[in-house]
Parts: C-alpha cells; structure tokens; sequence
C-alpha cells in the first residue's frame, strides 16, 4: 500500500497569505496544549436547551452543537487561558523543535492531505489558578 | 481575547507529523508536489515510511500524556454572546477557534537507509529452465519490472535503482530477477572479452553495441548473454554518463580489476598460501588479454591477509566472527602484526555505534606506529 | 444545570517509547 501526500491546496493557500507573525497560522489554525485533561461535559443536547443568554455556551456551527470551553488571551510571548468558570492557567508561545504538519488521513478515499505546518504553540504547563 | 470551541467529539484522522528542514521544503514547492509517499509492504505488519525521490524517513510513533488541541478560526452562524463579566479583565472577544481534533501522539520522521524486499526476486545463475523455475507453484510471487519491485519497497526511487544496480538486479525471460555472483562474473568476462574484440571505446560503451559484440562472439544456442544482462553488466561494472543523449557507460577499471582480483582469490590462495608475486601473475592472467589496467595488492584489502610476509590467503567476511573481541582474536591468529589500512576494511562493519575507527580499533588492539606506518597488533 | 468544564491538571509530562507504525494504524 502507498498513497502521496497532497499539499497542492495548502501551498495555493499560504501563497497569497502574509508570513506568519503569530501563534496563529496564516490558515487560521492553532495548536493549544495543556499539561493535564480538559474535562468536558458528554452531553451538549440536553444542555444546549438550558443554556442561557447569560452563559452563552453552546451553538450551532455546520449542523453540530459546539461548546464554548474558555477564553485566550495572547500577549506576546505570555498566554492567559480561562477554562469554564473558575479556572485560569498562565502559559507561554513557544516555537516548536521541529515544525509540525496537520495530515489529514481520508479512509473513505485514501488519500492524505497536507491541511497546514504548525512552527508554534501555545503551553500550559502550570497548575490551574482560581480566576480571581 | 479569542473564544475557544470544542465539539463533542474529535475527528481521529488528523495526525501531526515531524517535519525535518528537508520535508518541510519539499512540501512547500509546488515543483516536487507527488514526491512524498507513505509506502509499506502489507497493512498490518510492516513499518511505514515516507519516501521523496531519493530519500527514505522511517516513521515513529510517540504518544505522551498532554492534551493537544488543534484548533481552526471560524465565523460563527449567530454572533456568540455571553456575559462578558465572565471574562474577568480579559479584553473583548475578536476571534472564535474551535477545536477540530485532539492529537495524543507525533508521528517523528528518521532518515534511514530505504531498502529493496527481496523476498519475491529470484537469483538467476544461467540455467535454461529459470522461467519455469521461479514461476512454479500457485504462491510463487515475482516482478515484471523494476517498477513494480520499487512500488513494494521500503525505499526512495533513487535509493532503489541505486541499490538494484550495486547487487546485480536484472530481468530474465520477463522475470524480474538479481544474477548469481559466478553468472555475473563470467558475464562480465564476455562482455569485456567481446567490447576489446570489436574495439569498443571502453569509455562509452553502449548496450546496443555491447549487445551486438557479445553476439558475435558467441554460438546462439548458449548465448544467455540479453541486452537487459548485459545493461546489468554496465550498471554494475561501470558509470552512466548523464550527458550524453544516447545512454552510455564508462567502465569502472579498478573495480573490476578488484573483482578480478577476488576470484583470483578464491581459486589460487583459498585453502593455501600463495607467494604476493605468483599471485600477481595469476590475477593478472584472469583478465581478458590486453584488458588495459593496472593491479596492485592493496586493492585487495578486506578480502585477503598476510599469513607471512611475502605470502597471501584469501579471507571471506562473512565467515568471521561478528563480535568485535572474537574478530580481532580471529584476525591476530591468521597473521600477527597487521598494517592499519590492511584490517580496517575487515572491521569497520562492527563499529556500529560511529566512534572514530582509532578508538573502536583501540578498544580490542594495540596501536604502534613504525616509521610512516601505523600497525595494530593484540593487546 | 450547569456545563461542567474544567482542566483536570497532571504533575508531570510523559512521553512513551517510540513505537513503530503500521499501515492499518494511520487510517
């Protein structure tokens, strides 16, 4: 078995685009890590109908309920990440050893797409504070 | 301040795969685009690899225990709304990003040395009932092309005609095959014997005019000697030259004297010692008549040592220990005292580990140095 | 009722030994 790698999208793509200044990638994409489980809830249908105007937590994007897990805040090279109500965590952006490549791994055609080459990060390494 | 999304559940068929300065630039060129493959010889058992044209990467994989979220800007269908006393002093929200997948593993790439699977090419020694032989039976699998045994191989493209070339890879009766060291041998000599014969410029030899020479030379009924053996031939014994438009071939003398010189080896020093100067003459007597190149003893290393001084014995390394200590004990009981150069080549293959060659030798011999030489005796 | 989302944090980073790839694991 053999199957190429296309990145003929990618590359139209990104010829246009500005370089990339941050941790943000010219694509849109971006690559968050934390140093432990980001817990979410399993059922988003049930708590969608309770959501309120106040929390704001779940909508509808492409026919899928998506839930609004937290907050980024990127100032340089220091990164502030709220998750859900009472968390916030202190992290940094940090360039990757080696710059990383999003492959998309189709089944159904086999085929394997190039989607985007991720050279930075975001990190929380640090324990959770309390938000105040 | 950017709002992070998440769906339910992540899409598992995005992996996140190292790339080294190298795979990054031939990505990004639109010119090398369908030059990275992942290829593997069977689904569940083998190791994948990335192949460029002439490269080959070994893929690993390496889970670890953060949570890694891949997340891709979006605009929202209805404006996302929330209390925003919520964000306790964090700024406004500009941007919404929503995680797309969740990767638990990278996949790190290590340049390796791309192979050929051989499992399904037959050696071919001659024999008349090859086809049938190598065909036989409902599980006998071989190659038509070289094409083919590229596709199924661990290996780049160019690392592969490469290799195909340096073993002997040939093609007989439509059978991709790699011809047996003595078929090869004597193949060489016919070709050789021939190309003199017609005076054929041995710098730029080519198939069709070998092919023909061969031909003459020899009676039909036993000729084995096809253009595509005797193109095995030139990839084996001699250089391609790029420039030319029709293909041709320079003939790499002091490698073939070299092979000349090991059969001469294995027929006149391999069970006795022979006096150097006798040796000489016999070397020299294998060669076609004529055949214009010089012989020395030193372009023997790794295939003979010096029982005595004025003496030589063939020595094979395949059949010498491949344990380092046992080696050199092995080595210092056929002879003594040996020159540097003379039992690198039959022990550099053990220094796996890349030390510089004085130390690895060091750490099993004795190193002297007498006049200009430098000579390695046991410890 | 609430959304529970929190971050259950980790002491430590891991990273496990290197393992080889087959096909069928990649799709």
């Amino acid at each position: 078995p053999s199957v190429k790698i296309d990145a003929t999208q990618w590359q139209k793509l990104t010829q246009s685009q500005n370089k990339q200044t941050t941790v943000i990638t010219p694509l849109g994409v971006t690559m968050l890590e934390i140093q432990g489980d980001l817990e979410l809830p399993k059922d988003f249908a049930s708590l969608a109908k309770k959501d309120s105007k106040h929390d704001g937590r779940f909508s509808e994007q492409d026919g899928q309920t998506i839930i609004r897990f937290g907050s980024l805040q990127i100032d340089g090279e220091r990164a502030t990440l709220f998750v859900g109500k009472k968390q916030r965590l202190l992290g940094q952006v940090t360039k990757l050893d080696l710059p990383m490549g999003i492959m998309h791994f189709n089944s159904r055609d086999n085929k394997v797409e190039l989607v985007d080459v991720m050279k930075y990060k975001i990190i929380f390494k640090d324990r959770p504070l309390p938000i105040m | 301040s950017i709002n992070l999304h998440s769906a339910l559940e992540y899409d598992p068929s995005y992996k996140l795969i190292q790339l080294t300065p190298e795979l990054l630039d031939i990505i990004r060129d639109p010119e090398h685009n369908d030059q990275l493959r992942f290829k593997s010889l069977d689904k569940d058992k083998s190791e994948v690899v990335l192949c460029s044209h002439n490269k080959t990467w070994v893929l690993k994989q390496r889970k670890h225990s953060n949570t890694v979220l891949l997340m891709k800007e979006f605009v929202p269908a209805q404006p996302i709304s929330f209390d925003e006393t919520q964000l306790f002093g964090l700024s406004k929200p500009y941007m919404d990003i929503l995680g797309f997948a969740k990767t638990e593993s990278e996949f790190e790439t290590r340049e390796t040395e791309g192979q050929l699977d051989l499992n399904a090419v037959p050696i071919y020694n001659g024999e008349l009932d090859f086809y049938k032989r190598a065909t036989k039976g409902p599980s006998a699998r071989v190659f038509a092309t070289l094409e083919e045994l590229l596709e199924n191989s661990p290996c780049s493209a160019l690392e592969g005609i490469s290799k195909w070339h340096k073993i002997g890879g040939s093609v007989k009766d439509g059978v991709l095959c790699i011809l047996s060291q003595d078929f090869l041998f004597k193949a060489l000599h016919v070709v050789l014997m021939s190309a003199m014969a017609e005076s054929l410029d041995l710098q730029h030899l080519q198939v069709a005019d070998t092919y023909q020479a061969v031909r003459k030379d020899t009676e039909d009924e036993f000729n084995p000697y096809t253009r595509e053996i005797i193109r095995t031939v030139l990839n084996k014994f001699a250089v391609q030259e790029q420039s030319s438009e029709e293909s041709t071939w320079r003939l790499r003398i002091p490698f073939i004297a070299q092979w000349y010189g090991i059969q001469a080896l294995r027929k006149y020093a391999s069970g006795t010692n022979m006096p150097i100067d006798e040796f000489l003459i016999k070397w020299k007597s294998l060669f076609p008549p004529f055949f214009p190149c010089d012989i020395d003893i030193d372009m023997l290393r790794g295939f003979h040592y010096k029982p005595t001084d004025k003496t030589i014995r063939y020595v094979s390394k395949s059949t010498l220990p491949m344990d380092p200590k046992e080696r050199f004990k092995v080595l210092f009981r056929l002879q003594s005292q040996w020159d540097l150069e003379d039992i690198m080549p039959l022990i550099e293959e053990l220094n796996t580990r890349g030390m510089k060659i004085d130390s690895f030798i060091m750490k099993y011999a004795r190193r002297k140095r007498l006049g200009k030489k430098v000579v390695v005796t046991s410890r | 009722q609430e959304a529970k989302i929190w971050v259950k944090y980790k002491e430590g980073f891991s990273n496990a030994v290197r393992k080889n790839v087959t096909w069928n694991s990649l799709w």
